[in-house]
C-alpha cells in the first residue's frame, strides 16, 4: 500500500459526504446504496464515521460529470480513467468525481461496478495512494470483483489503518470475515489449488488469483481470476486442458467450467457427472491430462480415476490407489499436469516429477520451479 | 465521401503512451527540440510504470506494456502527484 506523502489525512473521524447529482444509469436508490457500502467498507477497519448531508459543503463531494470538469483533470470519454478523487485536504480535498462517458452497473460484471470504483476512489479522499498489490482495491485498474461477497483486502486494511488505526468497537459476536491476502509466489509454503496448460502456457491457480507463465519467456503475470473470467469462483478444485476439446476445464466441487482460449466456453458450469465419476466424488483434488494415452486422470483423496474422453467413461479397473499409478507419490496430490513428457503431481509446498511414459518418479521439486522468485 | 486519415499506429501508440505518462507519471510536457533528451523522459517514466506493474522494465514501450495502459483505471497518478 501507499499512502500520500505529506501531512494527508483527515484530523477527525466523523466525515461527512454529499452525492450532488446522479449517474442515468442506476437508479437514484443503487448509487445511493453502493456509495453506502463503499464508504462502510472503510469504517468497518477504521475509527471514521461517515455521515450524509444533503446541502451544502460536505468534507467527500462525489458527483458524476464528463469532460472538462473545471478540476484541471478533464475526464476523457468511454474507458480509459474511470474516476478520481483528491486526498484529504481543504476544497476540492476529500472529493470523489466520476466520469459519466462510462457505464456503470449496480450487480452485473458488465461495464464498470459503481461500488467497487466509488471504493476505491474513496481510499484516495481518506489518504491512500495506489498500491502495485494486484489483488489490492487501491491497485490503479480496474477489476470487476462479486460487490456482494467483496471483503477489502489486507493490503488496504493495513494501508487505511496505517492513517487511522483498527476500528475499536467493533462487535466481537459479529467477526468480520478475514482480509484476503495476495498469494505470493515466492512464499516456499504456497500450496496451490490446481495446475494446468492453456495452449502453451502454464496457469497457476491460488485463491483469488492465478499466475501465467509463458515458458519461453522469464516473466509470470499474475491477476486476479475475475479481471479474466467474472464467473469463475475463487480456490478452485482442479483444472485440465483437453486437446481433444481445444479446452480448459476448471473445477470446484461438483461444477465445472470451460474456456476455449481465454473465452468462457458457452453452456458452462455443467455438472460433474459429465465425467461420469461415481456419484460419491462431489469434489476432485486434481486432474492431469495424460496425452500418452489420452485419459483424463482424476485425483480424488488418495485414489486416481482414469476418464477415457472418447468413449465418454471412465475405464474398468479404477479407481486404483495413486501410489499405484504412480510409484512414490506418497501424500495427498493437490494439482497436477503434464509438461514437455514429464507430469508434475504437486502435494503440498512440494512437486514430484514423474516421466509421463514410465511413470518413473525422476525428482522432488519445490513448488516454485515453474513460478521463478 | 472522403473519412478522415487515421494515425499511423506507432503513432497512435506513442500519443497514448506520452498521455498516460504525462498524466500518471509526471512525465513534463515538451518544451523545445532535442528529441534524445525527450526520449530519454519518456523511457526514464516508461520504466516507472513497468517497475510499478511488475512489468519487465525495459523503458521501452513494448506490446504487454502498452496492454496495459489501455486498462480502464482511476485517474488518479501512480506516483507521489
Amino acid at each position: 500500500y501507499s499512502t500520500f506523502q505529506g501531512d494527508y489525512k483527515w484530523k477527525k473521524h466523523d466525515l461527512t459526504y454529499r452525492i450532488e447529482n446522479y449517474t442515468p444509469d442506476m437508479s437514484v436508490a443503487e448509487v445511493d446504496d453502493s456509495i453506502k457500502r463503499a464508504l462502510q467498507l472503510w469504517a468497518d477497519v477504521t475509527p471514521l464515521r461517515f455521515t450524509r448531508i444533503y446541502s451544502g459543503t460536505a468534507d467527500i463531494m462525489i458527483s458524476f460529470s464528463v469532460g472538462d470538469h473545471r478540476d484541471g483533470y478533464p475526464f476523457d470519454g468511454p474507458n480509459g480513467f474511470l474516476a478520481h478523487a483528491f486526498p484529504p485536504f481543504e476544497g476540492l480535498g476529500g472529493d470523489a468525481h466520476f466520469d459519466d462517458d462510462e457505464t456503470f452497473f449496480y450487480r452485473s460484471p458488465q461495464g464498470y461496478n459503481l461500488f467497487l470504483v466509488a471504493a476505491h476512489e474513496f481510499g484516495h479522499s481518506l489518504g491512500l495512494e495506489h498500491s502495485q498489490d494486484p489483488g489490492a482495491l487501491m491497485y490503479p485498474t480496474y477489476v470487476y470483483r462479486n460487490s456482494d461477497t467483496f471483503v477489502l483486502p489486507k493490503d488496504d486494511v493495513d494501508g487505511i489503518q496505517s492513517l487511522y488505526g483498527p476500528n475499536t468497537d467493533f462487535d466481537p459476536n459479529d467477526p468480520k470475515p478475514t482480509p484476503p491476502v495476495t498469494p505470493n509466489k515466492c512464499d516456499s509454503k504456497l500450496v496451490l489449488d490446481a495446475v494446468t496448460m492453456l495452449r502453451g502456457e502454464i496457469m497457476f491457480f491460488k485463491g483469488g488469483f492465478f499466475w501465467r507463465s509463458y515458458p519461453l519467456s522469464a516473466t509470470v503475470e499474475q491477476h486476479l481470476i475475475t479481471s479474466f473470467w467474472p464467473e469463475i469462483p475463487e480456490h478452485i478444485d482442479a483444472a485440465f486442458e483437453s486437446p481433444l476439446e481445444d479446452k480448459v476445464f476448471i473445477i470446484k466441487g461438483e461444477k465445472v467450467w470451460a474456456l476455449y482460449g481465454y473465452e468462457m466456453a458457452q453452456g458452462y458450469p455443467k455438472s460433474l457427472s459429465m465425467f461420469r465419476l461415481p456419484k460419491k466424488v462431489q469434489k476432485v483434488d486434481a486432474v492431469l491430462y495424460d496425452e500418452t494415452s489420452y485419459k483424463v486422470l482424476f485425483f480424488v483423496d488418495n485414489q486416481i480415476y482414469s476418464y477415457n474422453e472418447e468413449k465418454r467413461r471412465v475405464e474398468k479397473g479404477y479407481p486404483k490407489p495413486v501410489e499405484e499409478v504412480f510409484p512414490g507419490m506418497t501424500g495427498k496430490v493437490t494439482a497436477a499436469f503434464q509438461y514437455k513428457g514429464f507430469n508434475y503431481l504437486f502435494s503440498g509446498s512440494k512437486m514430484f516429477e514423474f516421466g509421463a511414459h514410465n511413470k518413473n518418479l525422476l525428482r522432488v521439486l519445490n513448488n516454485n520451479y515453474f513460478l521463478p522468485c | 465521401y472522403t473519412s478522415p486519415i487515421a494515425p499511423p499506429a506507432d503513432k497512435d501508440t506513442e500519443s497514448i503512451a506520452v498521455n498516460y505518462l504525462t498524466q500518471l507519471y509526471g512525465l513534463p510536457k515538451q518544451t523545445g527540440s532535442n528529441a534524445e533528451k525527450r526520449s530519454s523522459a519518456v523511457s526514464l517514466r516508461l520504466k516507472e510504470m513497468q517497475q510499478f506493474f511488475g512489468l519487465a522494465i525495459t523503458g521501452k514501450l513494448d506490446e504487454e506494456t502498452l496492454n496495459v495502459m489501455k486498462k480502464p483505471r482511476c485517474g488518479v497518478p501512480d506516483v507521489a502527484a
